[in-house]
């Protein structure tokens, strides 16, 4: 996974906070159509973390691809890779390159 | 000729 993406890097996002804390825009069949880092919001367990920007774009999310992935199917799998207790980390592919 | 995107943007959610 990543191996076509010179630009990317995996960021583990701890789970430190009761919310992700981030906002998505983009998904197949928009002019976006891999999901992109819009907002990070203080406080949230992505912005503890540290390492995700906004401008990136989410290649991967727990080794899923978001290629192909409608907005609301991309924003699901998100959601749902956080409420998980299965992890207290989500992992995140990005790339800077959009 | 300009190119037109006709893709539609895209909503935001916030997670």
């Amino acid at each position: 996974p990543g191996l076509l993406e010179p630009t990317s890097s995996l960021v583990r996002v701890a789970k430190s906070a009761s919310t992700l804390g981030i906002a998505i825009e983009g998904g197949a069949n928009t002019r976006q159509p891999i999901p992109r880092i819009v907002t990070i919001q203080r406080g949230g367990s992505a912005h503890n973390c540290g390492q995700l920007k906004v401008g990136q774009v989410i290649l991967e999310v727990n080794g899923a691809t978001m290629r192909g992935r409608e907005h609301r199917d991309a924003a699901r799998l998100i959601a749902e890779a956080f409420k998980t207790k299965e992890r207290d980390y989500v992992d995140f592919l990005v790339t800077d390159f959009n | 000729r300009e190119k037109r995107l006709t893709l539609p943007p895209s909503e935001i959610t916030l997670l």
